[in-house]
């Protein structure tokens, strides 16, 4: 009893209550506690502050602390909602929550927009219509994949991709033209789900609720 | 020279660093 009462009160900094979380996300209350589970086992790999450092992050999607990744960039910038440079517990049950199976449609074309899109300006796709960038981020891809394809080539698959998308023609991609681009190319969204959530209670078991259920 | 069916957003977002399963492996 008293290891699980010690369990208990050590809370890391930024700790969010499960109920509190499990309403506003998707998850239940037991997922949210087997996402501590996880969220504990992240923060504390490399720094063991209870917070995920970018390069907890990246240890954990690329197995290597150092390895720089546009991409992974992104998806911290996108879990870091207070840009303070850190992840809180909330702040990475609440950008999951986009991921669960649950999750709705809208939400997950939105959090795309936002990945893709240059700025992370939540809500607006107006770093969409920059090709430039668009560009740059296709031969970073091109470049870590080690495929070769000619600066032309990546030129016209941009072109291409920006007439399809840009039904109005008008030079830029709003949020409807987006959803209809996505509806069109549903692959779009795929990494958007991780079947993993639905198991997380399973892969990650809470020493917390298994407690609960006993009491 | 063959249409191009490449898709700019696509290649981007199925792209590795965009997939968050590695965070579950133990």
């Amino acid at each position: 009893m008293g290891c699980y009462h010690s369990k208990r009160t050590k809370k890391t900094p930024g700790y969010e209550e499960p109920t509190v979380l499990a309403a506003e996300t998707p998850f239940t209350v037991s997922e949210v506690e087997a996402l501590y589970e996880l969220f504990k086992k992240l923060s504390s790999s490399v720094i063991d502050d209870g917070l995920i450092h970018k390069e907890e992050l990246q240890l954990a999607l690329f197995r290597n602390k150092n390895k720089r990744n546009l991409f992974a960039d992104r998806i911290f910038d996108l879990f870091d909602v207070k840009r303070n440079g850190v992840i809180e517990f909330g702040e990475f049950v609440r950008s999951l929550g986009v991921f669960h199976p649950y999750a709705p449609v809208e939400d997950k074309i939105h959090c795309t927009a936002n990945l893709l899109s240059d700025y992370m300006i939540y809500g607006k796709l107006v770093s969409l219509n920059e090709k430039r960038r668009l560009k740059e981020m296709v031969m970073a891809l091109l470049h870590e994949s080690d495929l070769l394809l000619s600066d032309d080539f990546v030129e016209t698959i941009v072109d291409k991709t920006f007439r399809d998308a840009d039904l109005k023609g008008d030079g830029k991609i709003d949020p409807d033209e987006w959803k209809e681009f996505v509806s069109k190319n549903p692959s779009l969204i795929k990494n958007m789900t991780l079947p993993h959530l639905k198991d997380i209670t399973l892969a990650f078991p809470s020493f917390v609720s298994k407690t609960e259920v006993e009491d | 020279m063959a249409p191009v069916t490449m898709n700019a957003f696509e290649l981007i977002s199925t792209s590795q660093g965009l997939n968050l399963s590695s965070l579950f492996e133990k």
